[in-house]
Formats: structure tokens, C-alpha cells, sequence
């Protein structure tokens, strides 16, 4: 049967999704690692926001929350 | 609740607003009907007080785009992103646009509606960034509430309060 892509489609949505909402930045010539640790930093940054589990990694229930229909201002100050 | 950087605000409480364009949404009478009400909101608690002008620039500008609509942070589609604002500056500052791509309401839950939203994106415009308090008007979150009976909850009045003052004509 047909590959799903939805884990790729939702790996992105996040990753924009942090950049829109809470800073996340690109990487600057830093080990792989140092960009899992900033992504890792910023969705424990937008659990604790909205009251969620915090543990810095991707569940159901954060997805679920970041596609809510919400305001398009950042939640960090930039 | 929090504001912007160390209280940015607006040095004066005279402040105009201008809608710019409509969304065929909605007719252009509740369009102006959602608009006031929702600036009416903050008016209510503080004492800032909004006059309407027709031409030239207001210190809140209100529009209706869809995707790249002439500022950086383009819209996405339906929706996601339903509006954003700009905290109180000259220029660009205080200004609201909201994504033509939604179905914005005037009072029905089929859709977003549109003084809800825009009572959330003047928060902004005055000077509050979002609350993590999920009552609050300015939780970034959409939520329907009743228009008809739609009290500032607390936390945005002291929010607001700490930027202006009360109003001291109640």
C-alpha cells in the first residue's frame, strides 16, 4: 500500500510552527544534536505555555494543541 | 498575563481606528458593529477612548488579507492562523489584519467570529502580548463565547489595567 507521509508533513508543521510561534531559529553550522536540543528546549517551551506534560518531545496531545486555530502573534517575545 | 518588552504602550488614550476593507464574509454593517463592540471591550476598563476616522492614517488600521498581504508574516490558508497584530508603534504599529481565507461570523459558531477575534488582536494593538491563563480573551487560542454576554474576564482586565489605568468615568 501507499506510504503515509503524514509523520514528515507533521515534522515540518512543528518545526514551523515553533519558528512562528516561539523562536525557534535555523541551525548555524552546529552538530546535528545542538539542533535537537533547541528544537527539544522549544517544545517544552510551548507545553509549559499551554499547561501540557512537559518532556520536550512530540505527543498526540502537543499536535493537537498546535493545530488548534489560534492568533498568528508569537507566544516569545523575538 | 504579559505585555510587550517593559510596558509599551500608547503615550496618549485618543486613539483612532480605520477599517480599511471588508470581508464578503460578513455584510459591512457587522463588520463595523464587530469592530466597535470589540474596541468597546478594552474602552469599557480603561480610559482609552477610539474615534472612527474615514481617510488617512489611524493609529489602528484594520484589514482583511489573504496569504502575503504586505507585512512579513504571510497568512496560511483556512484555518491555523486566523489574524494577527502589532504591538503599539508609529507606523505599522497597532495595526490588525485578518485571514480573508477564514469564515468570519457575526454571531454564529459556524465560523470565527469576528469580534471575538478582534477583541483578542486589539489586545495587542494596546499593548498585551498572550496569556498563558486559558480564561483569559488573550490566550492565543481560539474559543467561542457568546458575543451578548461576553464580560472582559479578569486577567485581561488587570493586563489592560496595568497599562492604562481604570476608567474613571464608571
Amino acid at each position: 500500500g501507499p506510504i503515509s507521509r503524514q509523520p514528515e508533513e507533521d515534522d515540518a508543521f512543528v518545526e514551523s510552527y515553533l519558528k512562528k510561534f516561539y523562536n525557534l531559529t535555523e541551525q548555524t553550522g552546529t552538530a546535528s544534536h545542538g539542533r535537537f536540543s533547541q528544537l527539544s528546549l522549544k517544545i517544552a517551551e510551548m507545553q509549559k505555555f499551554f499547561g501540557l506534560t512537559v518532556t520536550g518531545t512530540m505527543d498526540s496531545e502537543t499536535l493537537n494543541v498546535m493545530k488548534k486555530p489560534r492568533c498568528g502573534v508569537p507566544d516569545v517575545a523575538q | 498575563y504579559s505585555t510587550f518588552g517593559e510596558g509599551l504602550k500608547w503615550k496618549t488614550n485618543e486613539l483612532t481606528y480605520r477599517i480599511e476593507n471588508y470581508t464578503p464574509d460578513m455584510t459591512a454593517a457587522e463588520v463595523d458593529d464587530s469592530i466597535e463592540k470589540a474596541l468597546q471591550v478594552w474602552a469599557r476598563v480603561t480610559p482609552l477612548r477610539f474615534t472612527r476616522i474615514y481617510s488617512g492614517t489611524a493609529d489602528i488600521m484594520i484589514s482583511f488579507g489573504a496569504g502575503s498581504h504586505g507585512d512579513f508574516y504571510p497568512f496560511d490558508g483556512p484555518d491555523g492562523t486566523l489574524a494577527h497584530a502589532f504591538a503599539p508603534s508609529a507606523g505599522i504599529g497597532g495595526d490588525a489584519h485578518f485571514d480573508e481565507d477564514e469564515n468570519f461570523t457575526f454571531r454564529s459558531t459556524n465560523g470565527y467570529v469576528l469580534f471575538l477575534v478582534a477583541a483578542h488582536e486589539f489586545g495587542h494593538s494596546l499593548g498585551l502580548s498572550h496569556s498563558s491563563d486559558p480564561g483569559a480573551l488573550m490566550y492565543p487560542m481560539y474559543s467561542y463565547r457568546d458575543p451578548n454576554s461576553f464580560v472582559l474576564p479578569k486577567d485581561d482586565v488587570n493586563g489592560i489595567q496595568s497599562l492604562y489605568g481604570s476608567n474613571t468615568n464608571v
